[in-house]
């Protein structure tokens, strides 16, 4: 049987808000290790991946593996009757047909207890090569919203090209163009205002925008995010969870070719 | 002008 404690409903209420936007239904995987959850949005441009490490739960408890089936605006449903402070325990049986959400608020008396119908979701796992990118950049996740948001204004796509002078983001459309260029800095004070690059050599891509700020739904769970780019590969965008026990929450977007 | 690719192209199924 799966049993998992999170201190604070909000990390699943905000996880399950930054991905019903690509993915309508997906299966969370549970094992000794976590929960796990791989889906593709319908146009098989972009996928999610997210990483629930057993260490982001106090007790986390989980025998076999258990693939709960969950459709995202049930799931958001429920959540609303979360409070972001409360605490959430996920429950389910061996086989479920439902999983068991309880939660409780630390300073009131009161728990709420909801159970959540299952589904049967077929569903292929992808493997994600392990890359060695040619470029990664380090930002802070407000930083990258804006960027994408704002020239979402002036077109449909942004390249990103990295050299070993920054970063540019750039948009051209039918009212003009416009750019926003990076450059590392470290902000000692403020490490989490930092833009770190690392890069092994030049890259250039093309992605939708429409895709990037679905992705920038993440923002409020981590202070920054991280590009990961190379040449002619997707692009990954990762947001770090729950402080330091490596849990994640990771987007892929096939890039635009040939211009 | 640009296509979108796809990632299937990029992942296989396990």
């Amino acid at each position: 049987m799966l049993e998992s404690r999170l201190e604070q409903a909000d990390l699943l209420k905000k996880v399950v808000e930054a991905i019903s936007g690509l993915v309508n239904d997906c299966n969370f995987d549970c094992n000794d290790s976590g929960i796990a959850l791989q889906a593709m949005d319908n146009s098989h441009v972009a996928l999610v991946s997210m990483m629930l490490k057993a260490e982001a739960f106090s007790p986390y408890r989980c025998d076999r593996n258990i693939a709960l089936g969950i459709n995202l605006s049930s799931l958001t449903k429920v959540l609303r009757a979360a409070q972001s402070s409360d605490i959430l325990t996920l429950k389910a049986e061996d086989a479920p047909d439902v999983v068991n959400l309880v939660f409780e608020s630390s300073e009131k008396d009161r728990i709420s207890e909801y159970d959540l119908k299952l589904m049967d979701i077929d569903q292929e796992h992808l493997g994600i090569p392990e890359t060695e990118y040619a470029a990664s950049i380090s930002m802070p996740s407000n930083e990258f919203q804006r960027i994408c948001k704002d020239l979402m204004n002036i077109s449909e796509s942004v390249s990103i090209e990295c050299t070993k002078e920054g970063v540019k983001f750039a948009a051209a459309g039918d009212i003009g163009t416009g750019s926003v260029t990076l450059k590392q800095h470290s902000n000692v004070d403020k490490p989490e205002q930092s833009v770190e690059i690392d890069l092994s050599e030049p890259v250039a891509l093309s992605f939708s925008l429409k895709y990037l700020v679905n992705f920038t739904k993440a923002t409020s769970l981590a202070s920054k995010v991280k590009l990961s780019l190379s040449n002619e590969v997707p692009l990954l965008v990762e947001y770090e969870l729950s402080g330091g026990n490596s849990s994640y929450l990771r987007f892929y977007l096939a890039p635009k070719i040939g211009d | 002008t640009a296509q979108q690719s796809r990632l299937d192209g990029f992942f296989k199924p396990k």
